[in-house]
């Protein structure tokens, strides 16, 4: 709607959306292992959803942004003098494992459970 | 050396943004992006990059023990077969939850005979010392494959056989032959009985064997130490070994099975699958998807 875009709300609103882009979470990312040229190996999966943490680590910290006490302290820091330290790190908070049916170095066949391959969560560290 | 993990492209990207904290040595460059290949190969418990030959087979059961543990997360994929193999599953709980690893292992082919052993029997050796020296076996199974065989037996129990297997504890000294000559007969390994079952021919199915405390020794012994097992088929009603089609029902010999393409014989043959861990925080338990 031309009217609401154009009406203080309407940008309002869109500074908000883009702020809430810039804010630390998880973004999409695909790990394809054909571009890798791994699949010569790797028999299962294909790929799969890595993800990756990305963004802001603001004040006021919110409740999922999973700040550690730290990371308040260091925002404080910063806040004080933005010269002596930066702000918080956006980072993998909690990591899962992908499984894999692939062939070793000596052509034998092996299912894995591989920890920490996947983000499942992000926060302020 | 480059190890091949890193595509081409990816390596010179990488080489180009080592050369940010190095001197202007290419070989340092190359040291530093090596380094990190070096990390990706450790992640995967490799030691090079594996190139196996383009027409590989992974056997249906692999296939089917990565589909079991996707659970509620598996997705159809062209490189995984669809149908479910009988007889078989993820192994019990309490085993799939302490352990992170699955390999698969056939026998060596030409060491399924020694001299004076009887056509009923055969020797199953599984080279084993490939595994990674850190991780742990928590259970091993042996995989037979039967196909069911229709023959005439008109009465009593002729359809049903024996599977009984042992594992070798001593083979017979080398000059075996000269030793044993007296009696007229070689000298046999000294051998003890792990499990028998009996089975009924008429099915097909998978047969599973549970061989963990053998596969544990093997694991932790020289590989010439290892002995391997023995299989022995015998008709139950008669103790003697299965005649005509019925020899061929249990699937452990290639050179019983012509009729099998060597395509097909690597889902087919014995194999010894192994459940370890190598101490790192996942296990191979099937993935179930929360509920809301």
């Amino acid at each position: 709607n031309r009217d609401s875009s154009n009406s203080s709300s309407g940008r309002k609103n869109r500074r908000k959306k883009r702020k809430r882009r810039n804010v630390c979470q998880r973004h999409d990312l695909y790990v394809d292992f054909a571009e890798v040229d791994w699949t010569t190996w790797i028999v299962a999966p294909p790929g799969y959803d890595a993800y990756y943490c990305q963004g802001q680590c603001p004040f006021p910290m919110s409740d999922h942004l999973n700040a550690t006490n730290h990371a308040i302290v260091q925002t404080l820091v910063n806040a004080a003098n933005s010269a002596l330290t930066p702000k918080p790190c956006c980072v993998p908070t909690e990591l899962g494992g992908v499984p894999m049916l692939y062939l070793d170095d000596k052509s034998k066949v092996v299912l894995k459970n591989y920890p920490e391959m996947t983000v499942q969560a992000c926060g302020c560290r | 050396v480059s190890s091949g993990l890193v595509p081409k492209v990816g390596r010179n990207n990488l080489i180009r943004q080592a050369a940010k904290y190095t001197s202007d040595t290419r070989e340092e460059e190359d040291a530093i992006v090596n380094e990190y290949e070096k990390s990706l190969l450790n992640m995967f418990g490799l030691k090079r990059r594996p190139t196996p030959e383009k027409d590989f087979q992974v056997p249906r059961i692999m296939q089917h023990l990565y589909k079991a543990h996707m659970g509620d997360y598996y997705e159809p994929e062209p490189k995984i077969v669809t149908s479910w193999e009988t007889g078989f599953d993820l192994p019990h709980e309490d085993i799939a939850s302490r352990v992170n690893t699955a390999r698969s292992y056939h026998h060596e082919d030409n060491e399924e005979h020694y001299p004076g052993m009887p056509s009923n029997h055969i020797r199953l050796r599984f080279d084993i010392s490939t595994m990674p020296s850190e991780e742990v076996i928590g259970a091993a199974e042996l995989l037979l494959h039967r196909e069911a065989v229709w023959h005439h037996v008109t009465s009593g129990q002729g359809h049903m056989h024996r599977l009984n297997i042992y594992e070798i504890v001593k083979m017979p000294p080398d000059d075996g032959g000269r030793a044993g000559s007296r009696f007229g007969s070689r000298p046999q390994p000294i051998t003890r009985l792990l499990d028998t079952r009996l089975i009924d021919t008429r099915n097909t199915t998978w047969e599973r064997f549970d061989v963990s405390p053998a596969t544990l020794l093997w694991s932790r012994v020289a590989h010439k130490e290892n002995h391997g097992l023995v299989v022995e088929v015998v008709q139950e009603d008669e103790q003697i070994p299965p005649q005509g089609d019925a020899e061929r029902h249990v699937r452990l010999k290639r050179d019983m099975h012509h009729d099998v393409s060597d395509r097909e014989w690597v889902h087919l043959r014995p194999m010894l699958l192994t459940y370890s861990h190598d101490g790192k925080d996942t296990s191979l338990r099937r993935r179930k998807r929360s509920s809301r």
